[in-house]
């Protein structure tokens, strides 16, 4: 319906907004219909100013601005609706030191409510964690599941 | 409601049995390249029902069959069980909840999930241990909320897609927040 | 010419394969063409088996797995065909760390004959350079070049 | 032949003039998130004759000029300068090597090329200081081996575009080794 649409985009904008801001420890951004007029077919668009720079076409950001901008969006949408589940297969892959802690506080903030399972090689998520799983493949081509420790980390051959 | 546990058995590179038990918070999952991290998210994806090969990162269906290796044999069957835990308040919310098959030895709160693909090309799907259609467990999924929406599950290196859509592909993120 | 080309595919099949045993330590590799009988229009698959699993269709590789045999088939061409320059932006974001060892040890090899620029957030990577900058934006939005030691990545902000 | 040095000015996030000097082997280069690293690839492809604003990540090419940011104002002109050192070996190989205008204060082994565009959209090439057409950078380059071959330059993120193409379109390997 009409009004539920505008409902959810009014509250969209709102909590894009905020979650960058917190991700990237300033700046601004926001997520904007094609037509205003027309929230039932319109697309959308996404305005996005990482701090201090000016704002421009959002593919000129770099690789790891761009991820956290996507990434603000994805959690911007599930604050709004939970889910029990978030599976994230290396998110953080591009992301620098100060943007992947700021990124694992996030995780740990929402996984309050939600059930999370990240995958990743950074360090820094690793320790964000409750529950530490390493795969392996002692044998060829046949993956195992082990329970760790953050000191066993190592041993497995990960970052 | 709550994930218990996933056990893999069969599926991908998982040629024997394995079980992660999911607890409260952030489970992180590590290993070195290849070792079968991201075949994990794919036994999730396939479990909630997933149709499209394309989106298990293969062409037909019956490559999530474990295919052997220099140190095993190829298998005759995958399977993927979700063990879920409902909580009370969600029997309340749901007053259509599934009717879920009525088990001895299994909690009336409590479901096992099992997906299942032999060579032949025949499938399964098990609700508390009994066959049903796939219809009976995305009902299930949607009763409890966990139907895969697009933002539940970030494939590796899809995070830009996003950014990358036209503008009217981006509707969903409004569509299910509505 | 239909000669020059036949060589060249001969070239890089043999090239690719050596590589790609090099980067995966082990495991065996080939780059096809569609149609045997046809190098002037043909296309070219590609094969790719990593050590101790069985041979599959290259899209249900790792993503590790993935951005390894893309170098390696890129770096067989280079080495076939030397440039003076190679400029490689990230290339090591999704390597694991044995991985990435290899892969800075095969660059330090290829940089013989080449000046390579590569771009990186990996501590092994920086290991293998001969001359370290390190980019900062200390004013906003402005960036600027300082020459580094390995000692001071720390300073400024990466991994 | 070798490049000595790459100097950037107004050029994307390099406000101020910025000189990376490059000596043999390999050089790295490291910094946060959004701290212009890639901006440097960018000018390498620019200052060899890039002609499509999208392969720099922008939509028209005026993009590369500085724009500003909350500390700096928006500058006039992006002027990117490559400077090399050509190697006796290359000028027996190439009979017919451009001919460079001679420069009194550079010795003939050495060759500065830059780029600039103004504002106005006004773009300019420069061989040893001196105005040029692109097409005598180009000629340049293609004696010196220095043309931008498909793995010459691996953008991020791309890493993966030789797996997901049709067999068709990895034909560059073969004729580009050929
Ligand atoms: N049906 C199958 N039988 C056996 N092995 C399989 C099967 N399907 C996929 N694999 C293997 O699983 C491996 C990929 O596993 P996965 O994608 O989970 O790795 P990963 O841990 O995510 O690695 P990365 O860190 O590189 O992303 C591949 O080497 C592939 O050959
Ligand atoms: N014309 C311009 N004027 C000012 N700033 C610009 C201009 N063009 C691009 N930028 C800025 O440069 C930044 C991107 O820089 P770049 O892509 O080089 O980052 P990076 O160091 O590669 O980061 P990452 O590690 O995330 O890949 C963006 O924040 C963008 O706003
Ligand atoms: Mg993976
Ligand atoms: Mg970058």
């Amino acid at each position: 319906t009409r009004r539920k649409l505008r409902e959810a985009y009014d509250a969209l904008r709102a909590k894009f907004a905020e979650v960058f801001t917190t991700l990237f420890g300033g700046g601004r951004a926001d997520v904007v219909l094609t037509d205003e007029e027309n929230v039932l077919e319109a697309g959308l668009d996404i305005i996005a100013q990482p701090p201090g720079k000016k704002l421009q076409n959002i593919n000129l950001l770099s690789g790891g601005e761009k991820a956290l901008t996507s990434l603000s969006l994805l959690f911007a949408g599930f604050l709004l609706k939970p889910s029990p589940l978030c599976i994230l297969d290396e998110a953080d892959a591009t992301l620098d030191e100060s943007n992947t802690t700021r990124f694992a506080q996030m995780i740990r903030e929402l996984a309050r409510d939600t059930q999370f399972v990240v995958i990743t090689h950074n360090r820094t998520t690793m320790e964000a964690a409750d529950n530490l799983y390493g795969i392996t493949m002692e044998e060829p081509g046949a993956s195992k599941t082990i329970s760790l420790q953050m000191s066993e980390i190592e041993a497995i051959g990960v970052a | 409601m709550k994930i218990k546990e996933i056990e893999l058995n069969g599926f991908k590179s998982f040629s024997d049995r394995t079980v992660l038990s999911l607890h409260d918070g952030v489970t992180v999952i590590v290993g070195p390249n290849g070792c079968g991290k991201s075949n994990i998210v794919d036994a999730f994806r396939w479990v909630l029902g997933e149709q499209s090969a394309r989106s298990l990162r293969g062409e037909k269906m019956d490559e999530v069959i474990f295919q052997g290796s220099s140190s095993r044999k190829p298998k005759g069957m995958a399977e993927v069980t979700l063990s879920i835990s409902l909580t009370p308040p969600q029997s309340k919310d749901t007053g259509n909840a599934t009717e879920l098959p009525k088990d001895d030895d299994t909690a009336h709160d409590s479901v096992v999930v099992a997906r299942r693909l032999y060579r032949s090309g025949e499938s399964d799907y098990l609700l508390n241990k009994r066959s049903c259609r796939l219809k009976d467990i995305k009902d299930l999924f949607l009763d409890t909320g966990l139907d895969v929406k697009s933002y539940s599950i970030l494939d590796q290196g899809r995070i830009g897609e996003i950014l990358n859509a036209r503008p009217i592909d981006r509707r969903f993120l409004i569509e299910e927040v509505a």
